[in-house]
């Protein structure tokens, strides 16, 4: 920029506001720690006081880890507010500079919660020397002191009855951390607008609930979320598809969840694990009629596994077997599942289902490394 | 890594190197199978297009280009639904490789669990990678030996996160042992009987590592995630 150092370039991602030019680079940027998301001014400025560049170094800092937990000492009642003055200090919208804090309010927060740190052995933090900031009023220079409905607490404290802070993750753990206990009660998850799970009595956000990915032990966050007919089936996410196009090779779920785990080798009595198909939700068979090598490489494969290791083909007892054939013109088909090149057949001459091992992934060892011999 | 030791070429095949123009090496990654890769949804804060990452495999020396070196491009970046930027949480995403590496003793593999198998605290694994070291930047591959802790143990050290199942926690009271910047996305493997290798945990965050280190290493708990990989795999290889 022309008048004031500007924020680094922008590697060409599209954050950039396009008419970014040399003049009007803005200093000022909304306030995203999470821990000083509730202070009277929502615009701030970097580097901070503590030298970070960025927000996200501030979050990840050693000040925004000790400044919360010290707090919860209750040393001084606006420790909090000053913290933040210096993790993301204000910015002037109209000159984009930063407004430092008083330095009355550095030194009060600096005598009263100092020796507290000195108890665990730890130090106030170095690049807070109070004489950085200026007298309040000095010679109209602007800077921040607390007034009386300034939060003592940040929004990653919960405030007790007594209305000390106290860090959320505190917030019934089972462990009274309040001095008044307040942190204990009216733990139910409904009392702090939660769902609970039916079994493990787990809280839940509702914004996860009917999200596509269960939480509670028993999935009940994710029962009962949409209603389908009766020939259509629920995908994961909840959507509706016909009956007829699960497992057909084609994904109708925008989440693919018709497609999950079509192809399986299921157990039998004497251990013959045998290639079965989920087609329309129903387990079928797969008939050995004109069966080749190449198609239990391709059902090792779509299973994750490694080569086959052996294809027997067993007769069937059972007389009313659902069975899926070999589409007829199953070799020009390519790239695809193998659920896909099987069709419903009304019989299967040879009777003969595909028992089929295959071997696991070659994984997790390391020749290189071998001991030699010396 | 902190408190590690430089490792040799060949002990770590599964580890990568994650990198991005003009940065170079962004994080770590692990092989998990000849065209894919895990790493953390983190690293790809602010630049998720495929086109700006390449992977190389087969490194001892970030510096020193090897024969055994493999570099591909990026074809599709697979974030978590569910990753949260605030809290750190479902930190995990899956790579997919432009074209499959070729398998040789440097370049191989690791396992993934499977969704059952879950690591019991004080057991002992390796950490790696080309992070920070606490006092510089290292060219060669560094690995560190770490304790895996209880989740309860783990939350006594970070008050202002909450450290859930989705995490395993790793490393020393102290922090002597520990991965910092740098290190994200790479393995934290155990070695199981029978001598392979199974891949649990992915570097996600930790307390800062450049001074006053204090507490474990948090790491993605990759057993939470295996049926969401899988899946993600088939989709992509099967239903294109």
């Amino acid at each position: 920029c022309l008048y004031n150092s500007c924020l680094g370039s922008c590697d060409g991602s599209s954050l950039c506001d396009t008419n970014n030019n040399l003049n009007n680079c803005s200093q000022c940027e909304p306030i995203t720690l999470e821990l000083c998301m509730n202070l009277p001014y929502d615009y701030t400025y970097y580097p901070n006081y503590l030298g970070h560049r960025t927000q996200k170094e501030a979050s990840i800092s050693w000040e925004s880890s000790l400044f919360p937990a010290l707090v919860q000492t209750n040393c001084y009642k606006y420790l909090m507010f000053f913290a933040c003055t210096i993790l993301v200090p204000k910015c002037d919208m109209n000159t984009s500079q930063r407004i430092p804090p008083c330095r009355a309010l550095c030194e009060h927060s600096k005598e009263r919660c100092e020796s507290v740190l000195g108890i665990v052995g730890l130090q106030w933090p170095e690049d807070t020397d109070c004489n950085q900031f200026p007298e309040e009023n000095s010679d109209n220079q602007t800077c921040l002191m607390p007034n009386e409905d300034v939060e003592e607490c940040s929004p990653s404290h919960f405030k007790c009855g007594s209305g000390r802070c106290v860090l959320a993750s505190r917030r019934c753990n089972g462990e009274p951390d309040c001095d008044d206990d307040s942190d204990e009660e009216n733990c139910g998850c409904e009392e702090r607008n939660l769902w609970e799970c039916p079994t493990d009595k787990q809280c839940l956000q509702h914004t996860v609930i009917c999200d596509g990915f269960p939480d509670c032990s028993d999935h009940m966050d994710e029962k009962n979320c949409s209603f389908c007919q009766d020939d259509e089936l629920e995908c994961a996410n909840h959507e509706c598809v016909s009956r007829d196009q699960w497992c057909d090779g084609e994904a109708h779920c925008l989440d693919s969840s018709d497609e999950w785990d079509c192809v399986t080798l299921s157990k039998n009595v004497d251990s013959f694990s045998f290639l079965t198909v989920y087609r329309s939700a129903t387990e079928h068979l797969v008939c050995g009629d004109d069966w080749q090598e190449t198609l239990s490489q391709l059902a090792c494969k779509q299973m994750g596994l490694g080569e086959p290791s052996m294809t027997e083909l067993i007769q069937e007892q059972k007389q009313d077997q659902e069975w899926l054939i070999l589409h007829s013109n199953w070799r020009i088909f390519n790239g695809t599942t193998l659920h896909e090149l099987l069709v419903k057949g009304p019989s299967c001459h040879s009777r003969s289902k595909i028992s089929l091992l295959c071997s696991k992934q070659d994984c997790g060892r390391r020749p290189a490394a071998r001991m030699n011999k010396r | 890594i902190l408190g590690g030791r430089t490792s040799r070429p060949g002990r770590w095949p599964w580890q990568c190197s994650l990198q991005s123009e003009p940065s170079g090496h962004v994080c770590g990654c692990v092989l998990i199978a000849k065209k894919w890769v895990l790493t953390v949804a983190h690293c790809f804060e602010g630049r998720e297009t495929a086109a700006a990452w390449k992977v190389v495999f087969g490194i001892n020396n970030l510096d020193h280009p090897s024969s055994y070196m493999q570099t591909r491009l990026v074809k599709t970046i697979i974030l978590h639904p569910r990753y949260s930027r605030a809290v750190v949480d479902y930190d995990i995403s899956i790579v997919e490789l432009g074209e499959d590496i070729s398998e040789t003793s440097y370049v191989r593999p690791v396992c993934l669990p499977s969704m059952l198998q879950s690591l019991e605290p004080d057991t002992y694994c390796y950490i790696t990678g080309w992070g920070h070291m606490g006092h510089k930047m290292p060219f060669k591959l560094q690995e560190g030996e770490v304790r895996v802790i209880s989740l309860e143990q783990c939350q006594s050290y970070f008050d202002m996160k909450t450290i859930t199942t989705r995490m395993i926690c790793a490393g020393y009271e102290s922090g002597t042992v520990d991965s910092c910047m740098g290190d994200s996305g790479g393995p934290l493997v155990c070695e199981q009987p029978g001598g392979q290798w199974t891949l649990f945990g992915l570097t996600s965050w930790g307390s800062v590592c450049f001074s006053k280190v204090l507490g474990p290493g948090v790491y993605s708990n990759v057993s939470y995630f295996v049926e969401w990989i899988e899946r993600q795999i088939y989709i992509h290889t099967f239903l294109v």
